[in-house]
């Protein structure tokens, strides 16, 4: 089973 | 004072309904270059980026930078109003509560005038780095649109395979499966028509179908869709415009 991952892992907010 | 002249309405509203699904509340920064923003989607998956050249305007003028908070909901029933032949104009002061939105026929010498509400949204920008991708496809924008509409139907996620000289996006659900499997080609007569690929690593991801076939609303900006695969960092989907883009950020599903 797959999970969702979310986009603010990814990018640092500034 | 931003004054912002689109020579055609369609061009804004092909835009503000290729994004406006996915995400509601937008601050749009306006610059001497151009206009730009970025919103992420409620469940935090997908982040929006657009960029509109002041080339892709018939004439741009911004002497100080400003940001207009709009609600999308609300900016589209007022986009709604104005034929798409018609010219549009965005007209804000330095420090606005409304946006005027100025549609011209100046074929039969009519004008429309709305005033739009702003709107203070707290919202991050976010700093999205040029990153290194694994795989790059460009291919038409319909047939991307017709796979994902296609393979949603069968199930919630899709997997996009990419190999040296094939595109694979698969699908399996309760009622059954499916799979659209396709090779670079180039089509000489109709350059669009190209599918292209640049592959530096294979590629294996999921996606949610959901956030696809809101991705996919963004087909009516170009006849081209780019594609930018990483088994690292976010899928990345971009229509590009005479000037400017309309950038999609998908994270992928992932096992533990």
């Amino acid at each position: 089973e797959l999970k969702q991952s979310g986009i603010l892992i990814f990018y640092n907010e500034s | 004072m931003l004054e912002a002249k689109f020579e055609q309405a369609s061009l804004f509203k092909r835009i503000i309904d290729g994004f406006k699904d996915c995400v509601q509340l937008v601050n749009f920064q306006c610059k001497e270059d151009g206009i730009i923003a970025q919103a992420v989607d409620d469940s935090r998956v997908l982040l929006v980026s657009l960029e509109i050249g002041k080339d892709a305007f018939q004439e741009f003028r911004c002497d100080h930078p400003i940001t207009l908070g709009m609600d999308l909901n609300s900016l589209s029933k007022i986009l709604r109003c104005g034929n798409n032949t018609d010219s549009l104009t965005l007209i804000a002061d330095d420090t606005p509560d409304s946006l005027l939105l100025l549609f011209e026929d100046t074929k039969r010498e009519r004008i429309s005038e709305y005033s739009l509400k702003l709107m203070d949204i707290d919202a991050d920008f976010l700093k999205i780095e040029e990153l290194q991708y694994d795989t790059t496809i460009m291919m038409p924008s319909a047939d991307f649109s017709k796979t994902v509409r296609d393979l949603s139907q069968l199930s919630d996620s899709l997997n996009i395979l990419v190999t040296k000289e094939t595109i694979k996006f698969v699908t399996d659900g309760d009622i059954g499966s499916g799979s659209v499997i396709m090779k670079p080609f180039i089509d000489m007569e109709n350059p669009d028509e190209s599918i292209k690929l640049e592959m530096e690593q294979p590629v294996d991801l999921t996606f949610g179908s959901k956030y696809l076939l809101d991705i996919v609303k963004g087909s009516a900006l170009s006849n081209k869709i780019g594609i930018r695969l990483s088994s690292e960092a976010p899928a990345l989907f971009q229509f590009d415009l005479t000037s400017g883009f309309l950038q999609f950020f998908l994270a992928p599903k992932f096992s533990d």
